[in-house]
């Protein structure tokens, strides 16, 4: 199995081979472990091991074949299921996720919009009406969801986690800040966009302090 | 100096430390190398390393002081200098970050909302009145701004990045999904929440294959 870590670099793989390698060559794109663990600092056996990991063959002396390590990536990650999810929270946040196109590659297909608004109720944002919460568990149970996307305040996200998990729930991705207490068998991913902070902070005072 | 993972190691000690250790321990919290490797499956040795590269001396035997850690991480970074912020497209996830509160003890400061959209110009979001893209350059020099903040459409993202950079804008954070193109002194950070779909993607498809 594969952990936390990894799963992560799978994907920064991933979208570097889409952005960097894919892109520039039209036939057979090639790349080297040496060439993807510079690009991601990272050391060039952890890419070898991840690429073994995933069952990615790289040929001594030539490298690994681009298509087959995002094919491997997609098959090992389940991006080529389809797993509907149902986002509570139909505001800009949510807004902004249920419109972005950028998740259909990645098997994600957000089936239902939710709040607690009146005034957004029979509303649509790129062809999802946003429906009233007394829909929410026959929702969840006439399409079989196991993803719930909570872009709700934090005051109410606690309450909403538990009527997820109680409608048949097991995973759950968290924009609210809010700490969340679930039963083991839940998996919650926490969104921090802070965490791209660190990064540009850091680039800023070495400007302000050369 | 500190590579990208080695920012993304700090932060997510950070947000863990903050998280699971200071909320649980009100007097001197003091957590262990391998509680925090453990925490995030890296390795002890890595966790220690990092330490000692921001200057963090453990105690043989007792660990970290947790307080100590964080402060150290917030030196390093640069969280305690405030660094002003323009963002540019101010439409549903410009609007949700531009009212998130989480971002100002990161050194945030969004000071300006810019927009396109002749109909948004004068409205407000959390106090930040969304100005026309005239009064772009007279506030980037007024209030020195090195960072950008983009959430606009891909189509626009490129020549908006280059009128930022003309302005003096060395640090950008892009949200859209456009491949921008920038002189090699100009730090761009891509966020992809798509990222995220890793973990969520793969443990929904161990529920599906048990
Ligand atoms: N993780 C991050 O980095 C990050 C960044 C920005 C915003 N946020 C968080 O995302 C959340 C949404 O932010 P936003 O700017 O979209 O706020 P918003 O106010 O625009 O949207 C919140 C929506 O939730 C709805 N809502 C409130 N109570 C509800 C309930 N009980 N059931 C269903 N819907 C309910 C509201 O009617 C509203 O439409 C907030 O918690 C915010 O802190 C997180
Ligand atoms: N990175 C991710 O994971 C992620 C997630 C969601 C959305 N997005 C991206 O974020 C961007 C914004 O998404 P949204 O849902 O907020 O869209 P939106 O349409 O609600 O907001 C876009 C805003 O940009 C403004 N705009 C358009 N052209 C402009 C210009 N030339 N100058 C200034 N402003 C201009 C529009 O008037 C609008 O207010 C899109 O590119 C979207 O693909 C990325």
């Amino acid at each position: 199995p594969l952990n936390r870590q990894a799963i992560e670099r799978l994907m920064h793989y991933y979208y570097c081979i889409q952005e960097e390698f894919i892109n520039l060559n039209s036939d057979c794109p090639v790349l080297s472990s040496s060439q993807l663990a510079k690009h991601l600092a990272l050391d060039d056996s952890q890419v070898r091991k991840d690429m073994a990991a995933i069952g990615v063959k790289g040929h001594r002396h030539v490298g690994f074949d681009a298509n087959e390590v995002v094919d491997k990536i997609r098959q090992s990650l389940g991006f080529t299921q389809n797993y509907p999810a149902v986002l509570l929270g139909a505001g800009r946040l949510g807004g902004a996720l249920a419109a972005y196109e950028g998740f259909n590659t990645f098997g994600l297909d957000i089936v239902a919009l939710f709040d607690a608004d009146q005034r957004k109720i029979g509303l649509s944002i790129s062809g999802h009406i946003i429906q009233p919460l007394e829909q929410l568990e026959p929702v969840i149970k006439r399409n079989h969801i196991h993803l719930g996307i909570l872009t709700v305040p934090s005051e109410t996200a606690q309450e909403l986690t538990d009527r997820l998990i109680k409608a048949g729930i097991q995973v759950l991705w968290n924009f609210s800040p809010a700490r969340l207490s679930v039963p083991d068998n839940i998996f919650i991913r926490h969104e921090h966009l802070f965490v791209g902070l660190g990064q540009l902070s850091y680039y800023i005072k070495k400007i302000n302090n050369p």
